[in-house]
C-alpha cells in the first residue's frame, strides 16, 4: 500500500 | 461470454461515454473555440534549447496531469470500483498511460502532424530535447493512425475502457472478474460500431492498436530507465510522485 500511496488516495477520493 | 441484453449494452455505452466526456481534460469544441495556434519557429527553438532534464520534467508533469484524469475515468467505469484495490492499482499501473496515448488522438491535428501540448499545437521537433526521437516518432505515428479511424467519442470511450480493463495484466487477483468486465465492454463497443454502421474491419484495427499501445509503453519505460541512469537525482527530487509510483 505504501508503494502506491498516491494512487490509493486518488482511488479513495470521492468522484467529483 | 456473458449474456447481455441490447438495453444493457446501450446503458453501458452511455455510462462509459458520459464518464469519458466528464474526464477527458479537453473537449474538442473547447480546443476549436480556443483557436489554438501552432508554435512559432522561435518557440520551437526555445523548447529545443531546453536542457534535456528540464524538458523531461515538463513532459512527466503533463503525462501525470493527463493520468489523473484517466484515474477519474476508471473510477466511473461500471464495476471498476467493485474490484479489489490490488486489481484497481494493477490495471491503472499498466493501462493509464495507454489510455493517455489513446486520448492523444483527440488533440492531434492530422493536417500538420501536431499535437496539443503546453497551450499550443506542437510537432515532433518540439520534443527534440528529450533525446528520444524514436519514441516521439512512434507516438505521433500512433496518434495519426488512431485519428485516421475517425472514432466517435462514444467509440473512443469504450475502447479506452476496454484497454483499461485488460484481463491479461500480470498480478491480477481476480482475473475472472476483470475478464467479465472487459467482455461486456467489448460487446458494448461492437454494438456501438454496428449501430454506427462502421465496417467490420474497425474492431480488428482496434485490436492491433492494443499491441501498438503496449509497445509504446515499453518504449517509454526503456527511455525513462535510460534517463534515470544519467539523472537519478532529477527523477528523485523533481518528477511528480504519481509518475514515479506508476513508472518507478
Amino acid at each position: 500500500k505504501e508503494k502506491h500511496k498516491i494512487l490509493h488516495q486518488l482511488l479513495q477520493n470521492s468522484t467529483s | 461470454s456473458p449474456t447481455v441484453s441490447m438495453a444493457e449494452l446501450d446503458h453501458l455505452a452511455h455510462v462509459v461515454s458520459k464518464s469519458h466526456l466528464e474526464t477527458c481534460q479537453y473537449l474538442r469544441e473547447e480546443l476549436q473555440q480556443m483557436n489554438c495556434q501552432n508554435f512559432l519557429q522561435d518557440e520551437v527553438e526555445s523548447y529545443q534549447k531546453k536542457p534535456r532534464e528540464v524538458m523531461w520534467q515538463l513532459c512527466a508533469l503533463k503525462i501525470t496531469e493527463a493520468i489523473q484524469y484517466v484515474v477519474e475515468f476508471a473510477k466511473r467505469i461500471n464495476g471498476f470500483m467493485d474490484l479489489c484495490q490490488n486489481d484497481q492499482i494493477v490495471l491503472l499501473k499498466a493501462g493509464s498511460l495507454e489510455v493517455v496515448f489513446i486520448r492523444m488522438c483527440r488533440v492531434f491535428d492530422s493536417h500538420n502532424n501536431t499535437i496539443y501540448f503546453d497551450r499550443k499545437f506542437a510537432g515532433p521537433d518540439v520534443f527534440k530535447a528529450l533525446g528520444c526521437d524514436d519514441l516521439i516518432t512512434s507516438v505521433f505515428d500512433f496518434a495519426k493512425n488512431m485519428s485516421s479511424l475517425h472514432l466517435t467519442e462514444e467509440e473512443l470511450a469504450l475502447f479506452s475502457a476496454f484497454v483499461l480493463l485488460s484481463a491479461d495484466r500480470s498480478w491480477l487477483q481476480d482475473k475472472l472478474q476483470v475478464e467479465k468486465l472487459q467482455q461486456k465492454t467489448q460487446l458494448a463497443l461492437q454494438h456501438v460500431l454496428q449501430k454506427n454502421q462502421r465496417e467490420d474491419g474497425v474492431l480488428n484495427k482496434l485490436r492491433c492498436k492494443v499491441s501498438a499501445l503496449r509497445s509504446l509503453c515499453s518504449q517509454h519505460t526503456e527511455k525513462l530507465s535510460a534517463f534515470r541512469a544519467i539523472y537519478p537525482d532529477i527523477v528523485r527530487t523533481h518528477f511528480p510522485p504519481l509518475y514515479k509510483e506508476l513508472f518507478g
